[in-house]
């Protein structure tokens, strides 16, 4: 493995080791900027990690970013190693960037599902859920997309332990979810908080379980509009957006609902490029420009974050 | 490790509402072990679904016998995942 960030592959894809080592890397080159938080332990024992980018100051509020909730969807995962050099890069260079983290700090969870991830590399690639087991089903795993306490186990969720969209047996069952909403709730200042999907070429934000708008739909659609223009910009990739609900189908127990409920804003999850192809199996060529294009819709959001504070 | 030799995933057309709605009957039916990888939602939407080798001609007979459009969006996913993890093993050499 490289000693540096600098020589790591941005173009493939890596094990759930490679990652882990990646973040201590980053770390060790950029102690006053980056450190690594321990959130919490899986079903199956493994850490689970946040990057922490912070120029220094306490008590900020702050911007989430999570990848790989859904272990399959590699392009995630890898699109967030790629975020986390790009910030460390950008810092101190890009004008916008830098105020932004001068002003919020950044969470960034690239492995959103360990277990499950490591699962994908191990035993089966297209393993979606976490790895929890259910007494009385011979199934594994919750979808950590639907155990949220939002809408938790209406329609748009499965009450099937073996259904991939299996909503578990009470919100928060996984830890892997319980771990963020006990960090998000404690830090109380998060101001944006983005979850990134694959695939479908989407931008979604509240709500999923009912088809009332958000109280702040307007605002909500603009800001996804000026995002979508932002990743189209650099490679012509085009997104859909609006209301998950609207947009995609009924899902009860999702993230953002969540994030939403709890005074989050600016609450989005993306569903990132779909070459028309490959679906999960995106080659690893398409990493680099996924990850690029996304961060120019990030970096919209963010700077939208930066300055329309609440 | 879970072997996906003949598994195929394909990519629906809906073109209207009838259309979703089998689907999704295609959804429920449990020993077909389907993988909804975009689900069924609203027509004109793509809709991919990863079929086991044992269960392609069922779910082909189904849509052709519906009318339904779909093509192959991935012919062999063993195929794709030999070539994702010889792709990791050289960049692993490399580095």
């Amino acid at each position: 493995l490289p000693l540096s960030t600098d020589t790591f592959n941005y173009a493939a894809y890596h094990t759930l080791d490679e990652i882990y080592k990646f973040m201590d890397t980053l770390v060790a080159e950029h102690p006053d900027l980056v450190s690594k938080i321990n959130i919490g332990k899986t079903f199956e024992g493994r850490d689970i990690f946040v990057l922490k980018f912070s120029t220094g100051v306490t008590d900020r509020p702050a911007i989430w970013i999570d990848t790989g909730i859904h272990s399959r969807e590699w392009v995630t995962q890898a699109s967030g190693v790629w975020f986390a050099k790009k910030i460390t890069q950008d810092y101190g260079q890009d004008s916008t960037f830098t105020k932004i983290l001068d002003t919020m700090d950044i969470f960034l969870e690239i492995v959103t599902n360990p277990d499950g991830f490591a699962f994908t590399h191990s035993k089966n690639r297209m393993w979606r859920k976490t790895r929890s087991t259910t007494p009385g089903s011979l199934c594994v795993g919750v979808d950590p997309n639907r155990n949220w306490d939002a809408g938790f186990g209406m329609a748009g969720a499965s009450s099937n332990p073996c259904s991939d969209t299996y909503h578990g047996k009470s919100a928060n069952s996984e830890v892997e979810v319980k771990s963020i909403v006990d960090f998000v709730t404690k830090h109380g200042k998060i101001k944006a908080f983005i979850s990134i999907h694959s695939y479908s070429q989407l931008l979604l934000y509240p709500y999923g379980y009912k088809t009332e708008p958000a109280p702040d739909q307007a605002e909500l659609d603009e800001l996804s509009k000026a995002a979508v223009t932002a990743l189209a910009s650099l490679y012509g990739t085009k997104f859909k957006y609006g209301s998950i609900i609207k947009t995609i189908y009924q899902a009860s127990g999702s993230t953002i609902d969540w994030t939403y409920s709890q005074g989050i804003k600016y609450s989005f999850t993306f569903e990132l490029r779909d070459t028309g192809r490959y679906g999960f199996l995106l080659p690893a060529s398409q990493i680099i420009p996924t990850a690029q294009e996304t961060w120019l819709a990030l970096l919209t959001i963010m700077e939208h974050t930066l300055n329309h504070p609440y | 490790k879970e072997d996906f030799v003949g598994h195929q995933v394909l990519r629906i057309s809906a073109a209207h509402e009838a259309h979703v709605q089998k689907v999704k009957e295609l959804e429920d039916l449990e020993h077909l072990q389907l993988d909804f990888w975009r689900g069924p939602t609203q027509p004109g939407s793509p809709i991919d679904v990863r079929v086991p080798f044992l269960s392609l001609q069922a779910v082909k007979v189904f849509l052709e016998a519906h009318d339904i459009s779909y093509e192959t969006m991935i012919e062999d996913v063993q195929l794709l995942l030999d070539e994702e993890q010889e792709q990791m093993v050289a960049a692993q050499t490399r580095a």
